[in-house]
């Protein structure tokens, strides 16, 4: 653990706190994706099945079940508790796309071929693109309300952050994971967009809403 | 490079 690694499961944890927060004082669920929300579960439950095989540290395991816990919370906020407020009509990105691919992509390249590890393998893929029905709905409505680019924001910086760990990681233990490191380099890029918008737009200080061309 | 299948990282 290095203080690199910490700051990015801390800045993920404040972006899955803030989503949730937001929905919940909110009473709404509007602009934001339902699919990408599905994929991030998706993500968290194929990644932390290792909780029953692995055990690491009790930061480990505990952060996997606040992730898993937050995620189908953040579900069911969305699909029950507040869904007459979600925006099925702004959320139409093709999943298959991204769900497809990334299945395929994880038999073929992979550290070792067995289930636990194919499973880990496309967490990493997915969560790697599973932004992009929540940036396609931004850039569809044109506009995000400033909470949602708080939690866009934080969202991005956890595995920017996570690229400086691995860096530092090579140089201070020699360890490198290539599957990690190339799929958090696309998250990260993915991001780059809407990074730039945050930090130019959202400076300014009656910015409520900030507009993403596509 | 370590590539063991143990992954330590969230």
């Amino acid at each position: 653990m290095n203080v690199f690694r910490l700051a990015g499961d801390i800045s993920h944890l404040l972006a899955i706190i803030i989503l949730l927060l937001k929905i919940w004082t909110s009473r709404s669920c509007a602009g934001i994706s339902g699919k990408s929300q599905v994929m991030f579960a998706i993500t968290y439950t194929a990644r932390y099945l290792d909780l029953f095989t692995n055990f690491i540290s009790l930061y480990n395991s505990t952060m996997k079940i606040i992730f898993l816990g937050a995620a189908y919370a953040t579900l069911y906020l969305i699909y029950v508790r507040f869904k007459a407020t979600y925006d099925h009509n702004h959320d139409t990105f093709r999943v298959e796309f991204l769900l497809i691919p990334t299945v395929i992509l994880s038999v073929l390249i992979n550290h070792d071929f067995s289930p636990l590890e194919i499973l880990w393998t496309f967490s990493i893929y997915l969560e790697s693109v599973a932004i992009l029905p929540q940036l396609f709905m931004v850039s569809k409505t044109g506009e995000a309300e400033s909470i949602t680019s708080h939690y866009l924001f934080a969202l991005g910086s956890y595995r920017a952050l996570y690229i400086i760990n691995w860096v530092y990681r090579y140089y201070a233990e020699g360890f490198y994971d290539l599957i990690a490191i190339v799929a958090g380099v696309v998250q990260t890029v993915l991001y780059c967009d809407f990074f730039y918008l945050y930090i130019t737009k959202g400076s300014r200080a009656n910015a409520t809403e900030m507009s993403i061309e596509a | 490079s370590i590539q063991d299948t143990t992954h330590d990282e969230l």
